[in-house]
């Protein structure tokens, strides 16, 4: 069950320094850009 | 038996683009004018189950316009795409796929392609030349002498034009055209064709008998003639009529849509 603690720690908890290396998903779509936008 | 990969999701995952590749590879096999094009982006995917091992894909390609001509046998691979300073053309499309057991076949394909927006080039380069139009007096005046000329040297086949793919007017410092242009080898040699060129008829439609000029067009301030045409089941260029060093300027291509 979430309570109001367990949100306050998750909200606590983002603010954390990511570990070295960490690298966000990237979103699913649109995909890269190969050579250039136009 | 083994288990089919799982469905795509992502427009990045590797089953995904897999999948684009295979289109690409499609819209290219399917398209017989212009130039092959090559994958930019990912647009969009979704992804449809029909049933156990079954699905059905939705894509939305960007793709860009290489420097190889359509009928060139150079692999996509090794294909150059066209810079943005050389007036890019990009392609839109929707493919429908099916994907039965891992194996992938494209059921439908609709693209759309358009050169970028003048303004936007002159925005970043104000020098860099634009597409012309295909139908532009100047561009089938240089085709049309630029051909006539190497049809005048070459002991070969005598040529016929099968499309412009690209041409492009500079008017500062020099005035010059630069055109590109697929060609067709005939059943005549060029001497023959000197008597009556209209009863050449072009050889069958195999690859070998198809080629690809690039011609540069001097007009200002001195008059100059220049053609370069590479044969493809040839392996050698011939005869070499070298280019320009740095050819000219300026394009407009007109919107292409295939399906």
């Amino acid at each position: 069950p979430v309570t109001k603690g367990a949100v306050a720690n998750a909200a606590q908890h983002d603010k954390v320094p990511r570990p070295v290396g960490f690298v966000p998903l990237p979103p699913p779509c649109p995909g890269k850009i190969r050579h250039f936008d136009i | 038996v083994p288990a089919a990969p799982p469905a795509p999701s992502g427009c990045d995952d590797p089953e995904s683009v897999a999948a684009a590749e295979v289109a690409v590879n499609y819209i290219n096999d399917h398209n017989h004018h212009g130039y092959k094009f090559a994958l930019n982006r990912v647009k969009d995917i979704h992804v449809v189950p029909q049933g156990p091992n079954n699905d059905l894909i939705f894509f939305e390609l960007d793709l860009l316009e290489t420097r190889c001509p359509i009928l060139s046998p150079t692999p996509l691979a090794n294909c150059t795409v066209r810079s943005f300073a050389e007036h890019a053309v990009e392609g839109d499309c929707d493919v429908k796929m099916q994907r039965v057991d891992g194996t992938l076949s494209v059921l439908a394909s609709k693209c759309h392609s358009h050169a970028d927006s003048r303004e936007d080039i002159r925005k970043v380069c104000p020098e860099c030349p634009l597409l012309a139009s295909l139908n532009n007096t100047e561009v089938l005046e240089a085709v049309s002498a630029a051909l006539n000329y190497y049809n005048s040297k070459t002991t070969d086949s005598y040529l016929r034009l099968l499309e412009i793919g690209r041409a492009k007017i500079q008017y500062h410092p020099v005035h010059s055209v630069v055109a590109e242009f697929a060609v067709g080898a005939t059943n005549c040699s060029a001497e023959e064709a000197k008597a009556n060129a209209g009863a050449c008829q072009l050889l069958p439609q195999d690859q070998s008998n198809f080629g690809f000029c690039t011609a540069v067009m001097l007009k200002r301030p001195s008059k100059d003639l220049q053609v370069d045409c590479q044969l493809y089941g040839h392996q050698v260029r011939a005869p070499h009529i070298p280019l320009l060093s740095r050819p000219g300027v300026t394009y407009v291509h007109p919107g292409q849509d295939t399906s």
